[in-house]
C-alpha cells in the first residue's frame, strides 16, 4: 500500500510504500488516550502472475477499535462489521447506511466508500476498490484516509499515527532523477539525510476509479528515516 | 536474423573459429492470437587462451519492439534497461565518455532493423545473450506472417527455431518456408497444426548445416517465414482476458466495392531513368488489375499539372487500351508541383461525385507517387498540409509513395496520415515495380466503407482506434481496451460500414467467462497477451497520431506514449535501452534505440546529446489528510 502524509504547514506532502507479504496484520494508528485504534491486513493478487517479481499489496481488512466505547468495526471489499458491545451489526457494500448512535456516525456509501467518526474526535474514510469480478489476479481492496487527525492525542504511533502532529522536513539539491519528470532531492528529516524522489500518489476518495494526482515527495525502502524504526516493527497479531 | 561475425583465421576445429565457439542458438516464438513473443538465445565459449570479441547480431522486424535484452558472462548477468530517451542517452554518454557512438539499433533493409552488440569476455569464459521482442502480426491478403531472419556466420551444434501458435478461433492453414531451404532440408522442417495450435519447428544437425559434405560454412543464409491464417466461420471475433478486450474484424463473402482511383504521378527531372521506367511498368501491370467497375485517371506534375483524361473514366478494355498507351509514353520534365497535382486529383474526385460521373455508393482513393519535394506553386509543406487537408476533408484516404531516400518522409507520412491513408517507401531498387504494384493490390479490393465498430461506453475505456476508412479483402481490422464494468460478464461489439449494395451491421459478442477459462488453460503460451496486445496498439497508434500533430496535442500524445512504452517496456522511437557491458577488456555501454522510417539509412543512425530539463513545477497537494491506499 501507499501512504499519503500530508503536511500542512510545508503545503506539500511525503509518501512511501510499503511492501510486507500477504496476510500481515500492520498497526496504522494508536492512540492510547482515545483508545482508538486502527490495524490493515494485507492481500496480494490471488496468484502470482508469471512475469511480476513483486507483488504488490493492499488492505483487504481493516479494524478499526474505541477501546474506551467497546466499539469494533471490521471493514472487508465483501462486508461491515460493526460490533458494539454485544451487539453485532453486518452490512455489505450494497446497502446505503445512515447510522447515528452516541458517539458514532457510520455512513455507508454504497459501493463506494464509508465514512466513520468517533465523537467529537478524528473520522476515517474507508474507499471500496473493485477490480473486475473475473480478474484472475487482482482482487478488491480498500483504502483508509483520516480526517481531522489532529483531534487525536499526541501520544498517538503507527504507521500513519506518527504523522498526526507536526513533521518538519526540508528539502534541498533538487537535482534530475532517472526520469525526468521525476526529480530527486535530499531531505532532511528526524536529522536523516535521506535521497527523496518527487513523484505521485493517487488519492481515490471522490474518484475511486481514476483517482486524483498528489505530488509528494516520495521516500524509498519502505519509509525507511522517515517512520520511526523500521515498518516490521509496526506487524502485529491481529486485527484487533 | 541471427549472425555471429569473428574476425581472423578460422580454427581447425569448424564450429570454433577465432577461438569462439557459437554451441547454442535458440529461437523461440510463441504465437497468441496474431500477437507475437520472440525470444532469441544464444551461448558461446571462448575456446581461446586470451580475451576475444564475441557478437550478437539480430535482424528483427520493424513492426516489433524490443522490450528486453540480457548479456550472462559466466553466471552474472548485465540486463538491458529500457528509459526515456533522453535520459538514457544522458546516462549513456556519461557511460562512455567518450562522445558520440552509433546505437545498437540501425536500420537495415525494408523490413528489417538491426540488433547488435559485443563484448569481451576472457578465455574460456561463457556468454548468453537473450532478446526478446514483441509485435502484433498484420493480415495481408489472407495471412498473418512472421519472418525470421536467419543467417549464423558459422556452424552451430545446436541451431534450432520453434514456433508455437495459439489461435482462439481455430487454424485453419500454416506454411513454413526458408529462402535458403535445399531439398535436403526441406525435411528438416516440421510443421503441423490441429485446432486451436500450430507448432513449426527447424532443428538442423551439423552436418545438414553444411554447404557441402567437407565444408566448414553453413547454409542457413535467408528468411525463414510462417504464414497462417485462422478459421473464418464468424465475421468477428472478441476475446476477453485479464481485464482487456481484442475484437478481430474480417468478414467474407462481401461483395467488392465499385472504387475510384486516382493516380498522381511525379514526372519532375529527378525521377528521369530507372525511376520513370519502373513507373510505367508498375502502371501498366496495376492497369491489367484494374476491374471493370473501377473508374480512375491519372494526373502527372512537373512544373506544370497534367491530365490524360478531364475526368474519371470507367476501366472499359478500349478506356484501359488507351490508357496503357497514355502511361507508356509518359515523360520527365521539369520542377515538382505536388501541390498543383494533388489538388487537380481531389477536384476531379469532387466532381466526379456532384456530377454523377461515378456511382454514389463508390469509395475512392488518391495514391500519388513522388520522389522529391515540392518546389513550384505552393511549396511550403505546412501550407501544403493544411490546404490539401481542407480540401480532402475526410472523404478520400491519400496514399503517399516515396521514391528513394532523397524525399521529405517525414511531409509525406504527415500528409498522408492528416488524410486517412498511409505512407510508404519504395526502394529504388531492381523490383520497385512490384513494390508499387503490391502496394497497389493490397488497397485495391475495399470490401468495406466507413467501418465503426461500437463498444457500450460503460463498459470499456481506452479504446484503440474504433473508426477505419476502409476494410480490405484478406485485411482485418483489431480494435483494443480495457474492461472498466466489474461485473461484466460479456461484451457486445457492434459494428456499422457501408458495403456495396447497402449498409451492413455486425454483432459480435465475447463471453467473459469462456474465453478466460480457455485461455488460462493455456496460459503457457502467453498468458498477458491481451493487455500486451493493447499497449502494442495503443502505443502504434499514439506515435502515428502523433505524427501529423502539433503543439498541446502533440505534447499529451506524446507523453501517453511514453508513459505506456515504459510501463510495458517497449523500446520505442520516445524510449532506448542501455547495455551496461561488464568493466573489465574495455567494454562500454550500448544503446538501443528504435529507428524511425523518416530516417531510414543504410549508414548507422548516430544520436544527439541533449540535457535533462531542470525545472520542475512542485505543485502541492489540494487538501489536507493522511492516508493509506493502493494503486
Amino acid at each position: 500500500p501507499h501512504f499519503i502524509i500530508s503536511v500542512p504547514q510545508k503545503e506539500d506532502a511525503l509518501c512511501f510504500n510499503i511492501n510486507e507479504n500477504p496476510g500481515a496484520v500492520l498497526n496504522l494508528i494508536k492512540d492510547p488516550v482515545t483508545g482508538i485504534t486502527v490495524n490493515g491486513q494485507l492481500i496480494g493478487a490471488r496468484r502470482t502472475s508469471n512475469e511480476a517479481k513483486i507483488q504488490n499489496t493492499y488492505f483487504g481488512k481493516l479494524g478499526i477499535a474505541n477501546k474506551h466505547l467497546d466499539l469494533k468495526l471490521t471493514v472487508t471489499p465483501e462486508k461491515i462489521t460493526l460490533q458494539n458491545g454485544n451487539e453485532k451489526s453486518v452490512f455489505n457494500w450494497l446497502d446505503s447506511i445512515n447510522l447515528q448512535q452516541e458517539g458514532l456516525t457510520l455512513i455507508i456509501n454504497k459501493e463506494k466508500n464509508l465514512v466513520l467518526s468517533l465523537g467529537g474526535g478524528a473520522s476515517f474514510v474507508v474507499v471500496l476498490h473493485q477490480v473486475w469480478k473475473k480478474h484472475p489476479l487482482h482482487q478488491d481492496f480498500l483504502g483508509l484516509y483520516v480526517m481531522d487527525s489532529h483531534k487525536l492525542s499526541e501520544q498517538t504511533h503507527g504507521l500513519l499515527g506518527q504523522f498526526f502532529h507536526p513533521i518538519d522536513f526540508n528539502i534541498v539539491e533538487i537535482h534530475p532523477g532517472s526520469d525526468p519528470k521525476k526529480p530527486d532531492a535530499t531531505m532532511i528529516v528526524k536529522n536523516n539525510e535521506l535521497t527523496v524522489t518527487r513523484g505521485w500518489q493517487k488519492d481515490y476518495r471522490k474518484d475511486t476509479k481514476h483517482g486524483l494526482d498528489i505530488p509528494c515527495w516520495f521516500v524509498h525502502n519502505s519509509g525507511a528515516g522517515l517512520i520511526d524504526g523500521v515498518h516490521t516493527d509496526y506487524i502485529v497479531s491481529s486485527i484487533f | 536474423l541471427v549472425q555471429f561475425r569473428n574476425i581472423k583465421k578460422r580454427n581447425a576445429d569448424d564450429v570454433i573459429i577465432n577461438g569462439i565457439e557459437f554451441y547454442s542458438i535458440k529461437i523461440d516464438c510463441r504465437v497468441t492470437s496474431r500477437f507475437a513473443h520472440n525470444v532469441i538465445t544464444s551461448r558461446a565459449v571462448n575456446r581461446a587462451n586470451i580475451s576475444k570479441e564475441v557478437i550478437f547480431d539480430v535482424d528483427l522486424p520493424k513492426t516489433a519492439f524490443i522490450t528486453n535484452f540480457t548479456m550472462t558472462i559466466d553466471g552474472v548477468t548485465y540486463p538491458g534497461n529500457i528509459k526515456e530517451k533522453e535520459v538514457a542517452k544522458k546516462q549513456y554518454e556519461k557511460a562512455v565518455s567518450k562522445g558520440q557512438t552509433a546505437g545498437l539499433v540501425k536500420a537495415s533493409g525494408r523490413k528489417t532493423e538491426k540488433f547488435t552488440v559485443s563484448v569481451n569476455i576472457a578465455a574460456a569464459s561463457k556468454v548468453t545473450f537473450e532478446l526478446t521482442y514483441e509485435e502484433l502480426l498484420k493480415r495481408q491478403f489472407g495471412k498473418y506472417e512472421m519472418f525470421i531472419k536467419v543467417k549464423p556466420k558459422q556452424l552451430v551444434k545446436n541451431f534450432e527455431v520453434q514456433v508455437n501458435i495459439f489461435e482462439p478461433q481455430g487454424i485453419r492453414e500454416l506454411e513454413a518456408e526458408g529462402t535458403f531451404i535445399t531439398n535436403e532440408l526441406s525435411d528438416v522442417i516440421k510443421k503441423s497444426f490441429s485446432g486451436k495450435k500450430g507448432h513449426v519447428s527447424f532443428k538442423p544437425t551439423l552436418n545438414q548445416q553444411r554447404t557441402c559434405a567437407n565444408c566448414s560454412t553453413t547454409l542457413l543464409d535467408g528468411d525463414f517465414t510462417i504464414k497462417y491464417d485462422v478459421e473464418r466461420g464468424k465475421p468477428n471475433d472478441l476475446q476477453i482476458v485479464n481485464g482487456y478486450f481484442v475484437h478481430f474484424f474480417a468478414p467474407t463473402d462481401l461483395q467488392n466495392l465499385p472504387k475510384n482511383v486516382v493516380f498522381v504521378i511525379d514526372i519532375s527531372g529527378s525521377m528521369s531513368g530507372r525511376e520513370i521506367e519502373q513507373t510505367r511498368e508498375a502502371l501498366l501491370k496495376i492497369l491489367d488489375d484494374i476491374k471493370g467497375d473501377d473508374y480512375f485517371n491519372f494526373i502527372l506534375f512537373g512544373s506544370v499539372v497534367y491530365t490524360w483524361k478531364d475526368t474519371l473514366v470507367k476501366a472499359t478494355a478500349e478506356n484501359l487500351e488507351e490508357a496503357r498507351k497514355f502511361v507508356r509514353a509518359i515523360h520527365t520534365e521539369g520542377a515538382t508541383n505536388l501541390h498543383g497535382g494533388l489538388m487537380r486529383g481531389i477536384e476531379m474526385l469532387n466532381t466526379a461525385y456532384e456530377k454523377n460521373i461515378v456511382p454514389q455508393r463508390s469509395t475512392s482513393i488518391i495514391i500519388m507517387l513522388t520522389d522529391g519535394q515540392p518546389n513550384v506553386g505552393l511549396s511550403d509543406p505546412q501550407q501544403i498540409q493544411e490546404s490539401v487537408k481542407k480540401a480532402i476533408q475526410e472523404k478520400y484516404p491519400l496514399y503517399n509513395l516515396g521514391f528513394g531516400y532523397g524525399v521529405d518522409y517525414n511531409f509525406l507520412e504527415k500528409l498522408a496520415l492528416e488524410n486517412k491513408g498511409l505512407a510508404r517507401r519504395i526502394y529504388p531498387d531492381s523490383d520497385s515495380a512490384i513494390q508499387l504494384q503490391g502496394f497497389y493490390d493490397e488497397v485495391s479490393n475495399p470490401m468495406l466503407s466507413d467501418v465503426e465498430l461500437n463498444y457500450p461506453e460503460n463498459s470499456v475505456s481506452d479504446l484503440t482506434n474504433n473508426n477505419f476508412k476502409h476494410f480490405y479483402d484478406g485485411s482485418e481490422i483489431v480494435v483494443a481496451g480495457r474492461i472498466v464494468d466489474n461485473d461484466l460478464n460479456s461484451l457486445t461489439a457492434d459494428v456499422k460500414a457501408q458495403g456495396a449494395d447497402n449498409d451492413v451491421t455486425f454483432i459480435a459478442q465475447g463471453d467473459v467467462k469462456e474465453i478466460t477459462e480457455a485461455l488460462q488453460e493455456q496460459e503457457y503460451i502467453f498468458g498477458d497477451y491481451t493487455e500486451r496486445l493493447w499497449a502494442y496498439l495503443t502505443i502504434q497508434q499514439l506515435l502515428e497520431k502523433r505524427i501529423a500533430a502539433t503543439g498541446d496535442e502533440k505534447e499529451n500524445l506524446t507523453a501517453k506514449a511514453l508513459e505506456l512504452s515504459l510501463k510495458y517496456k517497449f523500446v520505442t522511437p520516445l524510449t532506448s535501452m542501455i547495455v551496461t557491458k561488464p568493466e573489465d577488456y574495455d567494454n562500454q555501454a550500448g544503446l538501443a534505440d528504435k529507428p524511425i522510417e523518416a530516417e531510414a539509412r543504410s549508414a548507422p543512425v548516430t544520436h544527439q546529446v541533449s540535457s535533462v530539463s531542470s525545472s520542475y513545477r512542485l505543485s502541492a497537494p489540494p487538501t489536507w489528510y493522511t492516508s493509506v491506499d493502493g494503486d
